[in-house]
Protein backbone atom coordinates (compact mmCIF):
# COMPACT_ATOMS: atom_id res chain seq x y z
CA UNK A 1 0.00 0.00 0.00
CA UNK A 2 1.15 3.67 0.33
CA UNK A 3 3.17 5.54 -2.43
CA UNK A 4 5.75 4.03 -4.68
CA UNK A 5 9.24 3.45 -3.88
CA UNK A 6 10.66 7.41 -3.30
CA UNK A 7 13.76 8.10 -4.36
CA UNK A 8 15.82 9.35 -1.13
CA UNK A 9 17.70 12.66 -2.34
CA UNK A 10 21.39 11.70 -2.60
CA UNK A 11 21.18 8.08 -2.72
CA UNK A 12 20.96 6.06 -5.37
CA UNK A 13 17.68 3.02 -4.81
CA UNK A 14 18.83 -0.46 -5.30
CA UNK A 15 16.73 -3.63 -4.52
CA UNK A 16 17.94 -5.60 -1.88
CA UNK A 17 19.02 -8.90 -2.17
CA UNK A 18 16.81 -11.99 -0.80
CA UNK A 19 19.90 -12.42 2.53
CA UNK A 20 18.99 -8.72 3.27
CA UNK A 21 15.54 -8.82 2.66
CA UNK A 22 15.19 -11.82 5.17
CA UNK A 23 17.45 -9.65 7.91
CA UNK A 24 14.85 -6.03 7.01
CA UNK A 25 11.62 -9.02 7.89
CA UNK A 26 13.61 -10.53 11.32
CA UNK A 27 13.72 -6.91 11.85
CA UNK A 28 9.83 -6.12 11.41
CA UNK A 29 9.19 -8.93 13.47
CA UNK A 30 11.75 -8.01 16.53
CA UNK A 31 10.15 -4.86 16.28
CA UNK A 32 6.55 -6.16 16.25
CA UNK A 33 7.58 -8.32 19.29
CA UNK A 34 6.66 -11.96 17.20
CA UNK A 35 9.26 -14.56 17.68
CA UNK A 36 11.32 -16.21 14.49
CA UNK A 37 8.43 -17.97 12.06
CA UNK A 38 7.10 -21.01 14.19
CA UNK A 39 6.74 -24.33 12.60
CA UNK A 40 3.52 -24.18 9.96
CA UNK A 41 0.41 -25.35 12.23
CA UNK A 42 -1.21 -28.28 12.67
CA UNK A 43 -2.31 -30.53 9.34
CA UNK A 44 -5.49 -28.70 7.41
CA UNK A 45 -8.05 -30.99 8.55
CA UNK A 46 -7.50 -30.56 12.23
CA UNK A 47 -7.04 -26.98 12.25
CA UNK A 48 -10.06 -26.16 9.60
CA UNK A 49 -12.22 -27.35 12.70
CA UNK A 50 -12.29 -23.98 15.34
CA UNK A 51 -10.64 -24.75 18.39
CA UNK A 52 -11.58 -23.30 21.86
CA UNK A 53 -8.30 -21.59 22.46
CA UNK A 54 -8.50 -19.62 19.25
CA UNK A 55 -11.46 -18.87 19.51
CA UNK A 56 -11.66 -16.91 22.79
CA UNK A 57 -8.23 -15.27 22.00
CA UNK A 58 -9.92 -13.64 18.43
CA UNK A 59 -12.63 -12.28 20.64
CA UNK A 60 -9.85 -11.08 23.07
CA UNK A 61 -7.74 -9.46 19.92
CA UNK A 62 -10.87 -7.52 18.48
CA UNK A 63 -11.76 -5.92 22.28
CA UNK A 64 -8.17 -5.52 22.01
CA UNK A 65 -7.82 -3.95 18.61
CA UNK A 66 -10.55 -1.62 19.64
CA UNK A 67 -9.30 -0.36 22.37
CA UNK A 68 -6.25 0.00 20.20
CA UNK A 69 -8.62 2.28 17.88
CA UNK A 70 -9.99 4.29 20.68
CA UNK A 71 -7.54 5.78 22.61
CA UNK A 72 -8.58 6.43 25.75
CA UNK A 73 -11.32 3.99 26.13
CA UNK A 74 -11.63 2.16 29.09
CA UNK A 75 -9.79 -1.50 29.00
CA UNK A 76 -11.76 -4.61 29.37
CA UNK A 77 -11.52 -5.65 32.46
CA UNK A 78 -9.07 -8.71 31.89
CA UNK A 79 -7.38 -6.75 29.41
CA UNK A 80 -6.52 -3.87 31.56
CA UNK A 81 -2.97 -2.91 30.85
CA UNK A 82 -1.81 -6.72 29.45
CA UNK A 83 0.57 -6.54 26.43
CA UNK A 84 0.66 -10.22 25.83
CA UNK A 85 -2.20 -12.99 26.00
CA UNK A 86 -0.96 -16.76 26.38
CA UNK A 87 -3.70 -19.45 25.69
CA UNK A 88 -2.22 -23.40 26.33
CA UNK A 89 -4.40 -26.51 25.77
CA UNK A 90 -1.29 -28.57 24.74
CA UNK A 91 -2.24 -30.93 27.81
CA UNK A 92 -2.08 -34.33 29.56
CA UNK A 93 -4.92 -35.16 31.34
CA UNK A 94 -5.85 -37.68 34.43
CA UNK A 95 -8.65 -38.80 35.77
CA UNK A 96 -9.66 -40.52 39.53
CA UNK A 97 -12.94 -41.35 37.97
CA UNK A 98 -15.45 -43.82 38.90
CA UNK A 99 -14.88 -47.39 39.96
CA UNK A 100 -11.24 -45.45 42.28
CA UNK A 101 -11.99 -44.96 45.66
CA UNK A 102 -12.90 -40.98 46.84
CA UNK A 103 -12.29 -38.41 46.23
CA UNK A 104 -12.69 -38.24 42.55
CA UNK A 105 -10.88 -35.49 40.78
CA UNK A 106 -9.52 -34.52 36.63
CA UNK A 107 -5.85 -33.59 36.54
CA UNK A 108 -4.86 -31.37 33.73
CA UNK A 109 -1.28 -30.79 32.83
CA UNK A 110 0.42 -27.86 30.77
CA UNK A 111 3.81 -26.74 29.19
CA UNK A 112 4.65 -23.60 30.01
CA UNK A 113 8.01 -23.38 28.83
CA UNK A 114 6.73 -21.19 25.70
CA UNK A 115 6.35 -18.30 28.56
CA UNK A 116 9.01 -15.72 27.92
CA UNK A 117 11.21 -14.43 30.69
CA UNK A 118 10.87 -11.00 32.34
CA UNK A 119 6.80 -10.42 32.00
CA UNK A 120 4.76 -10.21 34.94
CA UNK A 121 1.65 -12.34 35.31
CA UNK A 122 -1.09 -9.99 35.95
CA UNK A 123 -4.01 -12.53 36.00
CA UNK A 124 -4.84 -16.63 34.80
CA UNK A 125 -7.56 -18.62 34.03
CA UNK A 126 -8.47 -22.43 33.66
CA UNK A 127 -11.26 -22.33 31.35
CA UNK A 128 -13.67 -25.79 31.38
CA UNK A 129 -16.69 -25.69 29.43
CA UNK A 130 -20.26 -27.58 31.23
CA UNK A 131 -23.08 -28.82 29.66
CA UNK A 132 -26.36 -29.99 32.42
CA UNK A 133 -25.51 -32.93 34.36
CA UNK A 134 -28.14 -35.51 33.86
CA UNK A 135 -27.28 -37.49 36.85
CA UNK A 136 -27.25 -34.55 39.76
CA UNK A 137 -30.75 -33.04 38.57
CA UNK A 138 -31.23 -30.11 40.78
CA UNK A 139 -28.16 -30.19 43.18
CA UNK A 140 -25.60 -26.92 43.74
CA UNK A 141 -22.12 -27.85 43.08
CA UNK A 142 -19.09 -26.97 44.36
CA UNK A 143 -15.72 -26.50 42.02
CA UNK A 144 -12.89 -26.69 43.39
CA UNK A 145 -9.39 -25.74 41.89
CA UNK A 146 -5.67 -26.89 43.02
CA UNK A 147 -2.37 -26.94 42.11
CA UNK A 148 -0.51 -29.69 41.93
CA UNK A 149 3.23 -28.36 43.54
CA UNK A 150 4.89 -32.31 44.51
CA UNK A 151 3.70 -34.99 43.29
CA UNK A 152 4.59 -37.47 46.17
CA UNK A 153 4.02 -41.58 45.00
CA UNK A 154 3.78 -43.01 48.49
CA UNK A 155 1.03 -40.79 49.65
CA UNK A 156 -1.41 -37.98 48.13
CA UNK A 157 0.37 -35.07 46.52
CA UNK A 158 1.47 -31.72 47.72
CA UNK A 159 -1.65 -29.47 46.51
CA UNK A 160 -1.94 -25.43 46.81
CA UNK A 161 -5.77 -24.15 46.84
CA UNK A 162 -6.50 -21.65 43.90
CA UNK A 163 -9.94 -21.46 43.38
CA UNK A 164 -13.79 -22.88 44.32
CA UNK A 165 -16.85 -21.44 41.84
CA UNK A 166 -20.40 -22.71 43.02
CA UNK A 167 -22.62 -23.36 40.45
CA UNK A 168 -25.97 -25.52 39.82
CA UNK A 169 -25.79 -29.01 38.30
CA UNK A 170 -28.23 -28.04 35.09
CA UNK A 171 -25.79 -24.71 34.24
CA UNK A 172 -24.05 -25.13 31.06
CA UNK A 173 -21.43 -22.60 30.03
CA UNK A 174 -17.70 -21.59 30.19
CA UNK A 175 -16.89 -22.16 33.66
CA UNK A 176 -13.56 -19.87 34.68
CA UNK A 177 -11.65 -20.34 37.30
CA UNK A 178 -8.83 -18.04 38.55
CA UNK A 179 -5.40 -19.66 38.85
CA UNK A 180 -3.55 -16.41 38.79
CA UNK A 181 -2.25 -17.63 42.37
CA UNK A 182 -0.42 -20.31 40.83
CA UNK A 183 1.91 -18.09 38.49
CA UNK A 184 4.04 -17.46 41.12
CA UNK A 185 5.41 -21.22 40.92
CA UNK A 186 5.50 -20.81 37.33
CA UNK A 187 8.28 -18.01 37.60
CA UNK A 188 10.35 -19.91 40.20
CA UNK A 189 10.24 -23.21 38.33
CA UNK A 190 10.17 -22.28 34.60
CA UNK A 191 10.64 -25.48 33.33
CA UNK A 192 7.93 -27.15 34.87
CA UNK A 193 4.53 -28.52 33.52
CA UNK A 194 2.01 -26.95 35.16
CA UNK A 195 -0.56 -29.78 36.95
CA UNK A 196 -3.96 -28.59 38.10
CA UNK A 197 -6.27 -30.89 39.99
CA UNK A 198 -10.57 -30.02 39.76
CA UNK A 199 -12.24 -31.99 42.27
CA UNK A 200 -16.62 -31.69 42.44
CA UNK A 201 -18.69 -31.98 45.43
CA UNK A 202 -22.25 -31.91 46.27
CA UNK A 203 -23.71 -29.92 49.18
CA UNK A 204 -23.72 -32.43 51.80
CA UNK A 205 -19.80 -32.71 51.00
CA UNK A 206 -19.98 -36.00 48.20
CA UNK A 207 -17.61 -36.56 45.61
CA UNK A 208 -18.74 -36.62 42.62
CA UNK A 209 -16.73 -37.35 39.12
CA UNK A 210 -16.44 -34.07 37.12
CA UNK A 211 -17.37 -36.02 33.89
CA UNK A 212 -21.06 -37.17 35.14
CA UNK A 213 -21.12 -33.24 37.12
CA UNK A 214 -21.08 -32.38 33.34
CA UNK A 215 -17.79 -30.86 33.32
CA UNK A 216 -15.98 -31.63 29.67
CA UNK A 217 -12.28 -32.78 29.15
CA UNK A 218 -10.17 -33.62 26.68
CA UNK A 219 -12.26 -35.61 24.62
CA UNK A 220 -14.45 -32.97 24.08
CA UNK A 221 -15.00 -31.26 20.55
CA UNK A 222 -12.28 -29.07 20.04
CA UNK A 223 -14.66 -25.89 20.05
CA UNK A 224 -15.03 -26.87 24.01
CA UNK A 225 -11.85 -28.34 25.43
CA UNK A 226 -10.27 -27.17 28.56
CA UNK A 227 -7.54 -24.65 28.06
CA UNK A 228 -5.33 -22.03 30.41
CA UNK A 229 -5.55 -18.07 29.42
CA UNK A 230 -2.47 -15.93 31.03
CA UNK A 231 -2.09 -11.90 30.76
CA UNK A 232 0.95 -10.54 31.29
CA UNK A 233 2.14 -6.66 31.38
CA UNK A 234 6.07 -6.70 29.95
CA UNK A 235 8.45 -5.00 31.73
CA UNK A 236 9.20 -1.80 30.47
CA UNK A 237 11.28 -2.95 27.32
CA UNK A 238 13.92 -0.57 26.90
CA UNK A 239 13.33 1.49 23.69
CA UNK A 240 14.58 -1.03 20.77
CA UNK A 241 18.25 -0.29 19.05
CA UNK A 242 18.43 -0.97 15.50
CA UNK A 243 20.78 -3.75 14.44
CA UNK B 1 -5.10 54.35 47.04
CA UNK B 2 -7.78 52.06 45.82
CA UNK B 3 -6.54 50.48 42.50
CA UNK B 4 -8.97 50.62 39.99
CA UNK B 5 -10.21 46.18 39.05
CA UNK B 6 -8.35 45.47 36.41
CA UNK B 7 -10.30 43.41 33.93
CA UNK B 8 -8.97 40.11 34.43
CA UNK B 9 -6.93 39.43 30.42
CA UNK B 10 -7.40 36.11 29.27
CA UNK B 11 -4.70 34.31 29.81
CA UNK B 12 -2.55 34.74 26.41
CA UNK B 13 -1.24 31.05 25.24
CA UNK B 14 1.71 31.16 22.95
CA UNK B 15 0.83 27.52 21.78
CA UNK B 16 -0.40 26.85 18.13
CA UNK B 17 -4.40 25.79 18.31
CA UNK B 18 -3.26 21.69 19.15
CA UNK B 19 -4.98 20.69 16.12
CA UNK B 20 -3.90 17.70 14.91
CA UNK B 21 -6.54 16.74 12.54
CA UNK B 22 -4.94 16.40 9.24
CA UNK B 23 -4.84 18.97 6.45
CA UNK B 24 -8.57 19.31 5.40
CA UNK B 25 -8.86 19.91 1.39
CA UNK B 26 -8.87 23.30 1.84
CA UNK B 27 -5.86 23.90 3.79
CA UNK B 28 -2.37 24.88 2.13
CA UNK B 29 -0.51 21.48 2.35
CA UNK B 30 2.53 22.59 -0.05
CA UNK B 31 4.79 25.08 2.04
CA UNK B 32 6.53 28.27 0.77
CA UNK B 33 8.79 26.58 -2.17
CA UNK B 34 5.93 23.85 -3.21
CA UNK B 35 7.27 21.81 -0.52
CA UNK B 36 4.72 19.68 1.15
CA UNK B 37 4.25 20.88 5.02
CA UNK B 38 4.76 18.09 7.74
CA UNK B 39 2.03 15.70 7.99
CA UNK B 40 0.76 12.27 8.32
CA UNK B 41 1.35 9.86 5.49
CA UNK B 42 -0.77 6.65 4.82
CA UNK B 43 1.83 3.39 5.18
CA UNK B 44 0.68 0.11 5.23
CA UNK B 45 2.64 -2.76 6.88
CA UNK B 46 1.38 -5.96 5.01
CA UNK B 47 1.64 -9.44 6.74
CA UNK B 48 0.25 -10.86 3.37
CA UNK B 49 2.96 -9.43 1.45
CA UNK B 50 5.33 -10.54 3.64
CA UNK B 51 4.02 -14.51 3.80
CA UNK B 52 3.24 -14.66 7.38
CA UNK B 53 -0.12 -15.40 7.19
CA UNK B 54 0.12 -18.98 7.46
CA UNK B 55 1.04 -18.43 11.32
CA UNK B 56 -0.12 -14.83 12.18
CA UNK B 57 -4.00 -15.23 12.53
CA UNK B 58 -5.14 -11.64 12.88
CA UNK B 59 -4.42 -9.18 11.21
CA UNK B 60 -3.63 -8.95 7.36
CA UNK B 61 -1.60 -6.12 8.06
CA UNK B 62 -1.70 -2.57 9.88
CA UNK B 63 -1.85 1.06 8.80
CA UNK B 64 1.48 2.32 10.28
CA UNK B 65 1.57 5.86 8.87
CA UNK B 66 4.95 8.02 8.57
CA UNK B 67 5.34 11.48 8.95
CA UNK B 68 6.97 13.89 6.00
CA UNK B 69 7.12 17.32 4.86
CA UNK B 70 8.67 21.03 5.70
CA UNK B 71 9.03 22.54 8.90
CA UNK B 72 9.60 26.17 7.22
CA UNK B 73 8.88 29.19 8.91
CA UNK B 74 5.43 30.51 9.70
CA UNK B 75 4.33 27.19 9.99
CA UNK B 76 1.44 25.78 7.86
CA UNK B 77 -2.42 26.61 9.82
CA UNK B 78 -2.76 22.42 9.88
CA UNK B 79 0.71 21.53 11.95
CA UNK B 80 1.23 21.01 15.44
CA UNK B 81 4.66 22.32 16.68
CA UNK B 82 6.15 22.56 19.76
CA UNK B 83 8.00 25.99 21.33
CA UNK B 84 10.85 25.13 20.45
CA UNK B 85 10.61 24.34 17.27
CA UNK B 86 9.19 27.44 16.37
CA UNK B 87 12.14 28.66 17.83
CA UNK B 88 14.63 26.66 16.37
CA UNK B 89 12.57 27.24 12.90
CA UNK B 90 13.19 30.96 13.34
CA UNK B 91 17.21 31.07 14.52
CA UNK B 92 17.68 28.54 11.80
CA UNK B 93 16.28 31.79 9.41
CA UNK B 94 18.79 33.73 10.56
CA UNK B 95 21.65 31.22 11.09
CA UNK B 96 20.56 28.73 8.19
CA UNK B 97 24.01 27.23 8.40
CA UNK B 98 24.26 26.52 11.92
CA UNK B 99 21.02 25.68 12.94
CA UNK B 100 19.05 23.00 10.95
CA UNK B 101 15.38 23.14 10.82
CA UNK B 102 12.96 21.70 13.33
CA UNK B 103 11.90 17.82 11.89
CA UNK B 104 8.75 16.71 10.93
CA UNK B 105 7.99 13.62 13.65
CA UNK B 106 4.97 11.73 15.04
CA UNK B 107 3.46 13.55 17.83
CA UNK B 108 0.94 10.89 19.13
CA UNK B 109 1.31 7.03 18.60
CA UNK B 110 -0.97 4.35 19.26
CA UNK B 111 -0.21 0.92 20.16
CA UNK B 112 -1.15 -2.41 17.61
CA UNK B 113 -2.57 -5.96 18.31
CA UNK B 114 -1.22 -9.40 16.29
CA UNK B 115 -2.76 -12.71 17.14
CA UNK B 116 -0.56 -15.50 16.00
CA UNK B 117 0.57 -19.13 17.02
CA UNK B 118 4.11 -19.71 18.79
CA UNK B 119 6.24 -22.47 18.03
CA UNK B 120 3.84 -24.93 19.91
CA UNK B 121 0.71 -24.11 18.42
CA UNK B 122 -0.12 -22.11 21.61
CA UNK B 123 -2.69 -19.03 20.47
CA UNK B 124 -0.47 -15.75 21.92
CA UNK B 125 -1.98 -11.80 21.53
CA UNK B 126 0.55 -9.27 21.46
CA UNK B 127 -0.04 -5.69 21.87
CA UNK B 128 2.56 -3.52 20.62
CA UNK B 129 2.97 0.03 21.91
CA UNK B 130 3.67 2.96 19.51
CA UNK B 131 3.85 1.17 16.59
CA UNK B 132 0.60 3.50 14.73
CA UNK B 133 1.01 7.09 14.30
CA UNK B 134 -2.15 9.39 15.10
CA UNK B 135 -0.47 12.56 14.45
CA UNK B 136 2.63 14.37 13.42
CA UNK B 137 4.30 17.68 14.32
CA UNK B 138 7.49 19.78 14.23
CA UNK B 139 9.78 18.57 16.79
Amino acid sequence: GGPGPRLPPGCPQRRLGARERRDVQREILAVLGLPGRPRPRAPPAASRLPASAPLFMLDLYHAMASDDDEDGAPPERRLGRADLVMSFVNMVERDRALGHQEPHWKEFHFDLTQIPAGEAVTAAEFRIYKVPSTHLLNSTLHVTMFQVVQEQFNRESDLFFLDLQTLGAGAEGWLVLDITAASDHWLLKHHKDLGLRLYVETEDGHSVDPGLAGLLGQQAPRSRQPFVVTFFRASQNPVRTPR
Amino acid sequence: AVRPLRRRQPKKTNELPQDSRLPGIFDDVHGSHGQQVCRRHELYVSFQDLGWLDWIIAPQGYSAYYCEGECSFPLGSCMNATNHAILQSLVHLMKPDAVPKACCAPTKLSATSVLYYDSSNNVILRKKRNMVVKACGCH
